[in-house]
């Protein structure tokens, strides 16, 4: 692992004192490595090399610490600051209801989240009102009415409304007659680059106002998530991130990207596919995880 | 790039840095580029454009030399068993190959394995109903073995060319899961020996280097015969087909670019290299 390839690196250094710029450069090369490797964006990972470099040249190695270590320290300790030191939850509006739009990429797992939300909600005692707008994937709706059947939450009946900008708005309505404390739309899954579907996204955004985008991305994704992630964010802005499928064995250098990018919280994390596995996100387990 | 200028250090830089964010990998990248490097700096390739052309060739290679089409005719019915991670593009593959298949006269039957996930039978039956095709179904919650073993059963008795098994995403780490396929591979092979024919492993191309454990893994539970790679209409190039079809020596069988019935289309390494490398 990283901390083993700095340790090798430093084995051949004689003294401690301070971290000299061929050392320091010495590692960063295999921190950069390790950040690839970890599938976070190229130039993301310019950026934060750079930026370790300014603070660890020069620095004075501490008494209890190796250079290897000392190295790795900075680098975590970076790392772990830049995604965000603690849990920001949603903030619930101060006149409901609280409008949550959620966006990504098909497939990345934002209707299995509304459903997540729905339930975190609830257990909070806030009623919810579930909103299909994904009209093109066969069974979207359904997949949605499911979710809300299982958790006992009110989810909206278009009728025979197709526009997903004319279902948005009418749910308004709808939410305002169930005195709803909590508005969630899901949307289709759409690629960035996508101008018709982000133009949608955009009318949708404009037609509901609300107070929350959430931006849902898979923890897998590859060197694209920074690019994407900024793509939805000019669209539209994000206010906060979910990334899914944690519980698998993906680095998850994409949360890296994606906040590094937006300067948007990460909110929760998915870790399963059942409807109670939604965390809080803390940076400390994902920052082990992207080191390697 | 810049034709026929002089190849500096720079080129290569470059192009390592087209092929890493194009999800290609670290150890892959270096693989590709390494005779190349040899070659320039012992100056045997003194222009940018033949680097390009060299590049391009070894990469085109490294994708062909496992290709091969898919053939039905020895089996009835072809059994084809589809498998993935969450949300890579199983179902919405299998619709569109149902449909391409059934437009060129063959007689297709489905089978709704993901008995788990929320609407996920009624998904795949739009598509079948879309396509006037038959689809084999039991109730949510069923047993995947059990609707596979109806699914074969049903195909053999009708005389179907293909059956096309849906099943349930799962992420390669998760045990049970995978020791689910393992089981329903077994008692597929028991209703028909030799099936399923193909085992189809399908990878979204915005993922990352985890496709390669995802490869890896699939693989060693189920001995995949193929691949699919969805979503390339995206900015994603996927790269990590190098990696995969050189270790695990597995042909692509296709391409998901797009969410209509129509856009599937055969996999051709060059037009997948020149995607990566305009
Ligand atoms: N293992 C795991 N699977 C997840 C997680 N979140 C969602 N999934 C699964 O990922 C797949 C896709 O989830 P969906 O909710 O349909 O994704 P989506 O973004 O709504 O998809 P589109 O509407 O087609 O864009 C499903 O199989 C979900 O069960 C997670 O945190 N972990
Ligand atoms: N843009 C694009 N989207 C695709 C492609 N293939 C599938 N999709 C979309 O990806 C999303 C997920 O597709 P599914 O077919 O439900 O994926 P799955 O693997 O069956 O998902 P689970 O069964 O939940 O694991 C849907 O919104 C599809 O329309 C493709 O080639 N391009
Ligand atoms: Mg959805
Ligand atoms: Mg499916």
């Amino acid at each position: 692992n990283l901390s083993d390839r700095l340790e090798a690196i430093y084995k051949k250094l004689k003294g401690r004192g301070v971290l000299k710029e061929p050392d320091v450069d010495e590692a960063l090369r295999e921190i950069r490595v390790a950040l690839i490797e970890a599938d976070v964006s190229l130039p993301v990972i310019k950026d934060f090399i750079a930026e370790v470099r300014v603070q660890a040249v020069g620095q004075e190695v501490l008494k209890s610490l190796t250079p290897g270590h000392q190295m790795v320290k900075i680098v975590n300790d970076h790392l772990t600051h830049l995604l965000g030191e603690e849990f920001v939850d949603i903030q619930i509006a101060s006149k409901p209801p609280t409008i949550i739009l959620m966006a990504g990429l098909q497939g990345s797992g934002k209707t299995t989240t509304v459903g997540k939300l729905a339930k975190r909600f609830k257990e909070k005692g806030k009623n919810c009102l579930l909103v299909p707008a994904d009209v093109y994937r066969p069974a979207a709706i359904e997949q949605l009415h499911v979710l809300g059947r299982e958790l006992g939450v009110a989810v909206y009946d278009a009728g025979e409304e197709k526009d997903p900008v004319a279902i948005c708005k009418k749910s308004l309505d709808e939410a305002v007659n169930k005195m709803s404390q909590v508005v969630i739309i899901d949307t289709a899954g759409r690629q960035q680059v996508d101008d018709a579907l982000m133009e949608e996204l955009k009318q949708i955004k404009e037609t509901v106002q609300p107070h929350e985008v959430l931006f849902v991305a898979d923890a897998m994704m590859g060197q694209q998530s920074a690019d994407i992630a900024k793509t939805f964010n000019d669209a539209v802005g994000i206010d906060g991130v979910i990334l899914t499928k944690m519980d698998g064995d993906a680095r998850g250098g994409a949360a890296f990207s994606i906040k590094r990018v937006t300067g948007k919280p990460i909110r929760f994390i998915g870790m399963g596919e059942k409807l109670d596995a939604l965390e809080p996100f803390h940076p400390d387990r994902i920052v082990s995880r992207i080191l390697g | 790039v810049h034709g026929r200028a002089k190849v500096g250090p720079e080129l290569l830089e470059e192009l390592e840095e087209t092929l890493l964010i194009a999800d290609v990998g670290m150890q892959t990248t270096s693989f590709i580029l390494e005779d190349l490097k040899r070659e320039v700096s012992q100056n045997r390739i003194r222009e940018n454009k033949e680097v390009l052309e060299q590049l391009k060739q070894r990469m085109v290679h490294v994708l062909s030399q496992n290709q091969k089409p898919l053939s039905f005719s020895e089996h009835q019915p072809f059994v084809i068993l589809v498998v993935g991670v969450n949300g890579s593009g199983k179902t919405t593959t299998i619709g569109k190959l149902a449909r391409h298949w059934k437009q060129q006269g063959k007689k297709v039957l489905l089978a709704a394995g993901d008995t788990f996930r929320a609407a996920a039978i009624d998904q795949l039956q739009v598509w079948a109903e879309r396509s006037n095709i038959p689809c084999i179904s039991q109730k949510s919650g069923a047993d995947l073995s059990a609707v596979a073993y109806d699914a074969v059963q049903a195909g053999m008795a009708r005389e179907m060319d293909l059956v096309i098994i849906d099943t349930a995403g799962r992420l390669q780490t998760n045990t049970n899961l995978m020791e689910e396929l393992k089981k329903v591979k077994r008692v597929i092979g028991k209703v028909l020996p030799g099936a399923p024919h193909e085992t189809l492993l399908v990878l979204d191309a915005t993922i990352g280097q985890n496709s390669i454990s995802q490869a890896r893994l699939f693989n060693e539970a189920l001995e995949v015969d193929g691949l699919v790679m969805t979503k390339l209409d995206g900015t994603a190039k996927g790269g990590v087909l190098f990696n995969i079809t050189g270790d695990l020596k597995l042909p692509v069988r296709f391409v998901g670019v797009g969410e209509k019935p129509e856009d599937l289309q055969e996999f051709i390494p060059e037009n997948f290299v020149e995607a990566l490398i305009p």
